[in-house]
């Protein structure tokens, strides 16, 4: 089953 | 004093409708250089990314830096009241906490003015880094919302695939399995009808097909779509609107668990 990371674990907040 | 001219209404339409699947509600950050939108979808899984330059107006001004918070359900009930060749002027106040928007009819015999309530949004933004990508893929966008559409029939991913060759989207399921190839166009009468490839290295990812059909929304803003992708990181699919700007949405691969 492939897994969905979310977006802010490549973008941090700035 | 913010005010915003568009001669085509039509582009904030389509703008909207490329949207409003993705963000119940959005600030639109307006400063001298143009609007500007950043926000997540709801399970924080994707990220839109609208720019709308200053210059692409017919008329623009910004005394003040503004963040309009827009429910965009209820922009979107006054959007539908505009004609798509009608004029729409947006306007706010300075600290104001409405927005109107007046259209007018080419003829300018009929002038609507809608004013929406604004809100005040959390608003978290994303810093996205510079990335160079290791293949950058132009496609007729009616083609890609195609693909996404006929493949999301198949299974809840899209593998996409690219090479010099050509860029190869796959899904399977239950009912079986589907591969689409596009090579690269040799030579067409149209640039839109074109399919170019910048590789520097191979590479294939797999997305979640509903987000990808959410981004398709934006087809009608752009005959072209760009998808740029690197191995980890997210994939990259951009809309240019005519001159005036682009709307980009980053979506991260899946992972094997």
């Amino acid at each position: 089953m492939a897994l969905q990371p979310s977006i802010t674990e490549y973008f941090a907040t700035r | 004093m913010f005010e915003a001219r568009l001669v085509q209404s039509s582009i904030l339409k389509k703008v909207l409708e490329a949207i409003k699947e993705l963000l119940n509600e959005a600030t639109f950050d307006c400063s001298d250089s143009g609007i500007q939108l950043q926000a997540m979808d709801n399970s924080h899984v994707s990220l839109v990314s609208l720019n709308l330059r200053s210059d692409g107006f017919d008329k623009y001004r910004c005394d003040r830096n503004l963040s309009m918070g827009i429910n965009l359900a209820s922009m979107s009930k006054i959007m539908k009241c505009a004609g798509n060749d009608d004029v729409l002027t947006m306007k706010a106040q300075d600290n104001a906490d409405l927005v109107t928007f007046m259209f007018e009819s080419q003829n300018q015999e009929k002038v609507m003015d809608y004013e929406m309530k604004l809100m005040n949004l959390d608003q978290e933004h994303l810093g996205i880094p510079e990335t160079d990508y290791s293949c950058v893929i132009k496609l007729p966008s009616q083609e890609f919302a195609r693909i996404v559409r006929d493949l999301s029939q198949f299974g809840e991913s899209v593998v996409i695939s690219c090479t010099k060759e050509g860029i190869k989207f796959s899904a399977g399921g239950d009912i079986g399995n589907a591969n689409i190839k596009l090579a690269q166009t040799s030579n067409v009468d149209k640039d839109e009808d074109a399919v170019t490839i910048e590789m520097q290295e191979p590479v294939s990812l797999t997305f979640a097909c509903r987000y990808l059909n959410s981004f398709a929304k934006a087809t009608p803003l752009s005959p072209q779509v760009q998808l740029s992708m690197s191995a980890d990181v997210p994939l990259v699919v951009e809309y240019k609107i005519g001159d005036i700007g682009h709307i980009r949405y980053y979506l991260a691969p899946k992972i094997e668990d």
